[in-house]
């Protein structure tokens, strides 16, 4: 059974995890 | 962070259920490409949820997906250098 493979797309938004900080201390 | 399992992700809110799985994705991706992973992480999760699922549980496919996200990302980026150079050369001004 062939398996679809999703495309994926280098414009998609960025995903951070909630309470995430970008910045180190 | 207990895994999530598909009983628990069914009961979940369709806009809840992607931010579960980009929160159990997140740290996965975070440990091989620190500076990447929220960009890898978004597009992963454009797959739908029961592949997602299925990456969770194996971590074999789970790295070829961010292997294939990564290789995306470097032709993009590539692609993008190329434009730049052909509108700086043909004095298109940049965006």
């Amino acid at each position: 059974v062939p398996v679809l493979m999703s495309k994926l797309s280098a414009n998609a938004p960025e995903f951070y995890p909630s309470g995430y900080s970008n910045y180190t201390e | 962070q207990e895994p999530l399992t598909a009983t628990m992700l069914a009961s979940a809110p369709p806009q809840e259920q992607k931010q579960l799985l980009g929160e159990q994705l997140f740290p996965l991706i975070q440990v091989l490409h620190p500076t990447l992973a929220g960009k890898i992480t978004g597009m992963l999760l454009e797959i739908d949820n029961s592949e997602l699922l299925h990456m969770l549980e194996s971590p074999e496919s789970l790295h070829s997906k961010i292997d294939e996200a990564v290789a995306v990302l470097h032709v993009h980026q590539v692609k993008e250098a190329a434009q730049k150079a052909v509108d700086s050369a043909t004095g298109v001004p940049p965006v």
